[in-house]
């Protein structure tokens, strides 16, 4: 695969940060399918994406990467 | 609005709060005041009744803390996350916990925090309410700058409390620790006294009540000034903006203070030059730039800065070209065309609007230019005018933006 660009790397790590932070979102950091991960992030994503009425794509778009810089609370948007 | 799980709520009417420190970028009154204020909101449309304590354990302890601050949500600096608190509960329920990495300020400005709607936010939370995710809920969990002059709570807000706690007894009733009574002030009750940053030049406020805002749909709407801004469209008449954003499908309303509290309401002209992050509004002979919500130094500068002759005295509109990176100002029939590069006028200028713009015989109040093309309006209608032809495509009215 090509070689995921730094700035990319940077956001994809924010944006699971984010979402662990916000919602619920958990890595599972000795799962042997990367696949499976993305998958679940993908998940967190659309989550996120149809809270703030955001087109729901799962993708880790301008927008949605732009959505989640804004200054904002602490306290999740999503519990289980 | 969502709640807690479970929806914990205080079994009482009477809940106390005590702040336990103080932030250093206000007076230690202010942040009494904003934050009796907050619990003011809450309490005017519930049975609850708020009680400062000065020492002890109150239900509700509200502190300013940086970083690791001792539970499980750390602090990161500034931005990102402003703030948080607990839901009732024993011990650190209820608690208020506020970053002191961010600038809070006591009024809306573009350089900070306002204390007083980010306490009414987390106070929410204090409460029992969860995240709301209504666009201009105050339970929504994006700051957002607002006028919070007569704030008042939106009705997912009032809905979601009301539902935890039912409604206010007979009339509404204030903290019993009320905080000092409102200084009659000189200013009119639109104006918000302006904490200005130190590069900023103090400029006359016109104390006089603006006309109220036109309603989105009305057919006779026109704008003063019109500009792109980070991909949203704001709209400006008056003292009142209207943001069209990429992100949401509504209209917002705001005012210019909201976002520039020391630039007088009623522009000319403003544009966007998207590569430097920049718009710069227009105001008689006069104009300023800012990027974001900062004005930049040294500004408002004279128009003549330009490369206007003196005689003009101010511009109808203006609106730049990303790709030629021209940007173009109206004056009557006529118009000029600026170049951002070379940061001069074009030769050849002035030149008749109608001569270089078929179809287009007549003044020009706001520009815009999005998608491609060029929108020109004139009182309560807008022409779309291709940019390379510099043709008239269609004429449309002036708020077909606004969903109406």
């Amino acid at each position: 695969f090509p070689v995921v660009p730094e700035k990319e790397k940077e956001d994809m790590q924010f944006a699971k940060k984010y979402l662990e932070n916000f919602y619920d979102f958990k890595e599972e950091k000795h799962s042997l399918f990367k696949a499976k991960n993305l998958d679940h992030m993908a998940e967190k994503i659309r989550e996120m994406q149809s809270f703030f009425g955001l087109e729901v794509t799962g993708e880790l778009n301008h927008k949605t990467l732009d959505m989640m810089k804004q200054p904002r609370c602490g306290i999740p948007d999503i519990r289980s | 609005y969502s709640t807690f799980p479970h929806s914990p709520t205080w079994k009482k009417e009477d809940v106390t709060y005590r702040i336990l420190n103080y932030t250093p970028d206000m007076l230690e009154a202010d942040v009494e005041e904003a934050i009796a204020r907050a619990f003011q909101l809450w309490s005017n449309v519930t049975p609850l009744r708020f009680t400062r304590l000065y020492s002890g354990q109150a239900d509700i302890m509200i502190s300013f803390a940086a970083g690791f601050h001792g539970d499980f949500y750390s602090f990161d600096g500034p931005g990102g996350t402003l703030a948080h608190a607990y839901p009732p509960s024993s011990g650190l329920g209820g608690d208020a916990h506020f970053d002191e990495d961010e600038n809070w300020t006591k009024f809306t400005t573009y350089s900070g925090y306002n204390l007083f709607l980010v306490a009414a936010h987390e106070l929410g939370h204090s409460l029992g309410l969860g995240h709301s995710n209504v666009f201009g809920a105050l339970m929504y969990p994006i700051y957002m700058a607002r006028d919070t002059r007569d704030y008042q709570l939106h009705q997912d807000d009032i809905d979601g409390i009301q539902a935890l706690y039912g409604s206010p007894r007979e009339s509404p009733v204030l903290p019993t620790q009320a905080f000092p009574p409102q200084e009659p002030t000189e200013m009119t009750p639109w104006e918000e006294p302006t904490e200005m940053s130190p590069h900023e030049e103090p400029t006359e406020i016109t104390p006089s009540k603006p006309p109220s805002r036109p309603e989105d749909c009305d057919s006779h709407l026109s704008f003063d000034a019109i500009t792109t801004l980070r991909g949203e469209i704001l709209f400006f008449k008056d003292s009142y903006v209207w943001r069209r954003s990429p992100y949401f499908s509504e209209i917002e309303h705001d005012t210019i203070s909201s976002f520039w509290p020391s630039l007088i309401a009623g522009f000319d002209a403003a544009y966007e030059v998207d590569k430097t992050d920049r718009v710069l509004f227009f105001k008689d002979d006069q104009y300023w730039a800012v990027s974001g919500y900062s004005i930049e130094t040294g500004f408002p500068k004279p128009i003549q800065n330009l490369g206007f002759p003196s005689s003009i005295r101010k511009i109808d509109a203006a609106v730049h070209d990303q790709n030629t990176k021209q940007t173009y100002f109206f004056v009557g029939n006529k118009y000029w065309s600026f170049n951002e590069n070379t940061k001069s006028m074009e030769r050849g200028y002035p030149r008749k609007i109608a001569a270089d713009f078929q179809g287009i015989g007549h003044t020009v109040d706001a520009a815009l230019q999005k998608n491609g093309y060029f929108y020109f309006f004139h009182g309560s209608n807008q022409y779309e005018v291709d940019i390379k032809k510099k043709k008239l495509i269609r004429t449309m009215k002036s708020n077909s933006w606004f969903n109406c």
